[in-house]
């Protein structure tokens, strides 16, 4: 997503941080 | 409400991170997660800058958990 780049760049990138933590976590306690 | 379910999420992920139980969050350790997630170096580095508050090179769990409840709650926010 562009626009997320142009404006919060840090909080862009723990989105994508915890995103990705949050898709790798589901299925496995 | 959402508190408790943002406090469990932030000490499950900090875990991830800290795999050894150090008590913190290294930089690299953040860099090991390259492995793990579809993220680069880069990206890795600079979640860790952003996250790492004081800027003294360690994660702590209260500098995790205030990064993550900024991310949780504007997720969450309608």
């Amino acid at each position: 997503d562009p626009n997320m780049k142009a404006g919060a760049t840090s909080e862009g990138v723990l989105a994508n941080f915890f995103n990705s933590l949050l898709s790798k976590k589901t299925g496995s306690p | 409400p959402g508190q408790l379910a943002m406090l469990k999420k932030a000490q499950e992920f900090f875990q991830t991170c800290d795999a050894e139980g150090k008590g913190f969050i290294a930089r690299s350790d953040m860099r090991r997660l390259h492995q793990e997630l579809p993220l680069s170096l880069e990206d890795l580095e600079d979640v860790f800058d952003a996250l790492d508050a004081d800027g003294n090179g360690f994660l702590t769990p209260e500098e995790f958990t205030t990064g993550f409840s900024r991310f949780f709650f504007s997720q969450n926010t309608s």
